[in-house]
């Protein structure tokens, strides 16, 4: 463990629970994708299924636990709690997020490090989360504002990741034979899908005006 | 070896 790695595990920890807060605390879900939170628990479900099986440590395990438990409680929140559920804006919210899983599931197939159940369907989690995120940011810009905890949200999410790729360069100077291109390169998709989102971000803090993402 | 590639990262 590296002090980058836990401040994106850190980080990662505090978006799901500033959206998990959100959602209970003024029991609405407006601004959030659901179709982003199914992506994530599928992520955690497929990433995490060696949890009873492979024992790294107490840390591993219980962030696993809490990723699993909070991405599942934020979906069952917005499908089926009967008054967050009236705030889902389901016609805004379009993307279609199963044309997101068939190619990551493909490439899944094609691209791994070993041809096993659990490695392929661990590598779909990496391809799936790169992606995970689109449907929030097509639903940010459809909606063209941004309340503060959606985009505190996105840009803890955000941050989580680029920490990661600091502890992966960092583990790569510091680890003989720690290679692992696949989740590299996964890795630094998803941080670039999230640096347009940054930028308008930052304008938006500099300027201290709300964040308008443009059309 | 097996630990070497044993998934330690979340």
């Amino acid at each position: 463990m590296n002090i980058f790695r836990l401040a994106g595990d850190m980080t990662h920890l505090a978006s799901v629970l500033v959206l998990l807060l959100k959602i209970h605390t003024i029991k609405s879900c407006a601004g959030v994708s659901l179709k982003t939170q199914e992506l994530y628990a599928i992520v955690f479900a497929t990433r995490y299924l060696d949890i009873l099986t492979s024992f790294v440590s107490i840390y591993n395990t219980l962030m696993k636990l809490i990723f699993l438990g909070s991405s599942f409680s934020i979906v069952w929140y917005m499908k089926y709690h009967k008054t967050v559920r009236r705030t889902y804006d389901r016609d805004q919210d379009t993307f279609r997020h199963w044309f997101l899983m068939l190619p990551c599931l493909l490439l899944a197939l094609l691209i791994h490090e070993k041809f096993t159940f659990f490695e392929v369907l661990w590598t779909f989690s990496l391809y799936l989360e790169a992606v995970a995120i689109l449907p929030q940011l097509v639903l940010l810009q459809r909606t063209r504002n941004i309340d503060n905890l959606t985009g505190q949200y996105i840009f803890l999410l955000g941050g989580y990741r680029g920490f990661y790729i600091l502890n992966w360069i960092y583990r790569y100077f510091t680890e003989p034979h720690y290679v692992h291109w696949i989740t590299w390169i996964a890795g630094l998709v998803q941080t670039l899908l999230y640096a347009d989102f940054f930028y308008y971000y930052f304008l938006s803090w500099k300027n201290n005006k709300k964040l308008q993402l443009p059309a | 070896g097996a630990d070497s590639n044993k998934k330690d990262e979340l």
